[in-house]
């Protein structure tokens, strides 16, 4: 069994490496019949620049994604505490008989925004 | 469509951005 | 699962190694070369597009930092008021 195992494992890397060379050969080939002339790039860096794009964009979408779902958790706890907070302030004022100035035109504007 | 795909999530983003800086400043001006 | 990623492997191998072997034929159609050299363009256009979308992305890490201490912030405001209480 070890043997079989053994010989598998050599197919596959020999596999490998064939391909390497292929796909090596076959570079050098396009290279070789297509010069970089001015401003026209060569297929196979076309290729490989594209293959790189998709990359970064897939890497780029990884990282915006969980931010923006944080930063709308975050907003709702602000909102939350927020809400809270007036909550026990108005109680407080109710007990203390404390007069707190009334909420200037821009404070009530951005309270409705925030609602 | 690549190009479509980022074009529309730059757009969102730039959005969600945009709220979330109005959102900044309406919470500093409630809690000064 | 080893010998399902050995395969996806090679297989991937085959795959770029077709589509190198469509190109090879390039040279000789200039339709094709005026494809390829528009698929560069774009590739030039969309790289810009990352750039910005990375320039937002960073805009929005330094927001959510300021999210975050904000909340925390307030946080401790609730506390104090319901210590207050």
């Amino acid at each position: 069994m070890e043997a079989e195992v053994d010989k598998l494992e050599l197919m596959f890397q020999k596999a490998d490496s064939d391909l390497d060379y292929i796909q090596h050969r076959l570079e050098y080939e396009i290279k070789t019949n297509h010069p970089d002339t001015s401003g026209e790039k060569n297929p196979v860096i076309v290729l490989k620049e594209l293959s790189a794009v998709k990359s970064r964009y897939q890497s780029l979408y990884a990282r915006f994604k969980p931010i923006s779902i944080e930063q709308k958790e975050t907003k709702n706890r602000i909102c939350a505490t927020l809400k809270k907070t007036m909550t026990v302030i108005k109680e407080l004022q109710k007990q203390t008989d404390l007069e707190l100035p009334p909420l200037t035109e821009e404070e009530k504007t951005v309270t409705e925004q925030l609602k | 469509t690549l190009k479509d795909d980022i074009n529309s999530l730059l757009d969102k983003t730039r959005l969600e951005n945009q709220e979330s800086t109005d959102f900044l400043k309406a919470t500093k001006i409630l809690m000064k | 699962s080893d010998l399902e990623q050995l395969c996806s492997y090679v297989n991937e191998k085959i795959g770029n190694i077709k589509k190198i072997m469509s190109l090879r034929n390039l040279g000789q159609e200039p339709a094709l070369k005026t494809t390829l050299s528009k698929i560069g363009d774009e590739i030039i256009v969309v790289n810009e597009l990352l750039n910005k979308f990375e320039l937002e992305i960073q805009y929005q890490e330094q927001t959510n930092n300021s999210l975050k201490e904000l909340c925390e912030s307030l946080e401790e405001d609730f506390k104090d008021v319901e210590h207050l209480k």
